[in-house]
């Protein structure tokens, strides 16, 4: 950039050594609100295609950047006044179906630790690729998610309403169902995972398997799995304490 | 008719002689030292520098600028210093050992935003407050 800045008179210029530029770089990174450099795990080949997750965290990036005015807005409502927003990738995935009922269901399962705690959460989305179904061919779909409040032995889990899309079996692209009211209770069990639940129903109540129906799972190419995006208003910064 | 109103003699302002009237007052970029003036520098922060670029995802760096310069009287109007440096400058004049100069720093200061990898490979994008000088100043 411009000149450099002048040191004081009297003081020597010279260059850091190892410590103090660690020093200086842990200084940076607390600026950034980072506790530290994550140790990047060397990501093996399949790796490096570009994610689902990334892909969408750059355009909101962009978007708040002010570079995404050009296409016409945010990729999402929900960006709105967030100031920190967070993607979740890592999830668990069960398919399940009870036999005799014919109830099929995907069901994931998000570890929520990284969630940092007492932010507000302005809107979390969670969002699962679809492809044209082959087998539901003209059908509408109702598909409904739901959070998994409390795991019963002897009974179905008690769960708790989230949102309802319906579409067509030939439509194709990102569903993004609205999970923020999930999110009263993360805050209340900071430590328990996240249980997501989503089911499908033909236009006659009918139970169908979503991957059936055209929904992408974890098999999906890493450019279409499923992940979640939580986006947060950060309190005032608080002011740090002095070094 | 009305009478025509009497004329009152001007307000005596107490307000601070305006330093482009006042004669031989520099009101270029050089202060009284032939050092420059308060305002904003160019500086870039590269996380590339920093070989943070395996987990800093979006941007490369970014330009946070930094204030440097002369807070002498007169204070410019450029310099768009508060009152209360000017009038600190002032007893700086009478009183160099005891006051000190006013300083110059920012004034406006806008966000940055930075896109990154979590520990857990989550991909987290914030919004840092307060990390690009906008405008400078004495204060």
């Amino acid at each position: 950039g411009g000149p450099g800045p002048r040191p004081p008179r009297g003081c020597l210029q010279r260059r850091l050594g190892p410590r103090e530029r660690r020093d200086m770089q842990r200084e940076i990174l607390a600026v950034l609100g980072l506790p530290g450099r994550p140790r990047p795990r060397a990501p093996p080949a399949a790796a490096r295609l570009p994610a689902s997750a990334p892909l969408f965290m750059l355009d909101l990036y962009h978007a708040m950047a002010g570079d995404g005015d050009e296409d016409g807005g945010p990729p999402t409502r929900s960006l709105g006044r967030a100031d920190l927003v967070m993607s979740f990738v890592n999830m668990v995935e069960h398919n399940q179906a009870l036999g005799h009922q014919e109830l099929h269901w995907k069901e994931f399962r998000f570890d929520l630790t990284q969630i940092p705690v007492g932010e507000e959460v302005t809107a979390a989305e969670f969002r699962i690729y679809k492809l044209p179904s082959t087998h539901l061919l003209n059908r509408t779909l109702h598909i409904s998610m739901f959070e998994v409040v409390r795991e019963q032995s002897n009974r179905e889990s008690d769960l708790f309403f989230l949102d309802l899309q319906t579409l067509r079996a030939e439509d194709e692209g990102w569903l993004v169902l609205d999970v923020t009211a999930a999110s009263d209770h993360w805050s209340l069990n900071p430590n328990k995972d996240l249980g997501l639940r989503l089911y499908v129903e033909t236009e006659d109540g009918r139970s169908v398997d979503p991957g059936l129906a055209g929904l992408l799972g974890r098999q999906a190419p890493r450019s279409k799995q499923p992940f979640m995006v939580t986006f947060f208003r950060v309190g005032p910064s608080p002011v740090r304490a002095p070094r | 008719a009305a009478r025509p109103l009497k004329r009152r003699p001007p307000k005596k302002t107490n307000e601070l002689p305006h330093p482009h009237k006042l004669p031989g007052i520099f009101d270029d970029v050089h202060g009284s030292d032939g050092q420059h003036v308060c305002r904003r520098h160019k500086l870039y922060v590269s996380f590339q520098d920093l070989g943070w670029l395996d987990w800093v995802i979006a941007p490369q760096g970014y330009s946070a600028y930094y204030c440097d310069g002369e807070c002498s009287f007169p204070l410019d109007s450029c310099m768009n210093a508060t009152n209360h440096a000017i009038l600190q400058s002032l007893v700086h004049l009478m009183k160099p050992d005891a006051v000190p100069k006013a300083c110059c720093a920012p004034t406006k200061l806008s966000a940055t935003s930075v896109l990154y990898y979590d520990s857990s490979n989550n991909v987290i994008l914030r919004k840092h407050r307060n990390m690009v000088v906008r405008a400078c100043g004495c204060h």
